[in-house]
């Protein structure tokens, strides 16, 4: 399971535009 | 075609449909010591596109609670300190209560887009770190 730290990142990532 | 940073000095949405626009914000942002509100928004977009799928519901109770803790809890905390206090109990109620909804973060959400709106936002577009790029 995921830290608490790496959840928020991923969760942040998820949510920018891909590369164009 | 129209330069993407031109597209940048639309509209806040145009700029954070960029990625480029993002990282140059960011630093901004950074320079500024209030790069916790882009990280905010972002998160708040990224929990609410969560699945609703089963076995995600430990996985979105956690990160709620990463959420508040990183962001909301601190009350010297730039998110924290520009998110209006009934919005922040709503928040922790939810929290402590385990009413995890998708929409749970949305009220404080659209204040720090607000603030960004009125005051970063149009900060940036006037930065040496924006002219500079442009």
């Amino acid at each position: 399971m995921d830290s608490e730290d790496d959840l928020l990142q991923k969760c942040i990532t998820s949510a920018m535009p891909k590369q164009r | 075609p129209t330069p993407p940073y031109l597209k940048w000095a639309e509209s806040l949405h145009s700029l954070l449909d960029d990625q480029d626009g993002i990282h140059l914000f960011r630093m901004f942002l950074k320079q500024e010591e209030c790069a916790d509100m882009l990280d905010f928004w972002f998160a708040c977009s990224g929990f609410r596109k969560l699945e609703a799928n089963e076995g995600n519901e430990e996985k979105k109770v956690k990160l709620a609670k990463a959420i508040y803790k990183k962001f909301i809890l601190d009350n010297n905390g730039i998110v924290s300190r520009q998110i209006k206090p009934a919005t922040k109990s709503f928040i922790k109620d939810c929290v402590m209560k385990l009413h995890i909804d998708p929409a749970m973060f949305d009220q404080a959400q659209t204040e720090i887009q607000t603030i960004m709106e009125d005051n970063t936002y149009p900060l940036f577009l006037k930065s040496d770190i924006y002219l500079e790029y442009t």
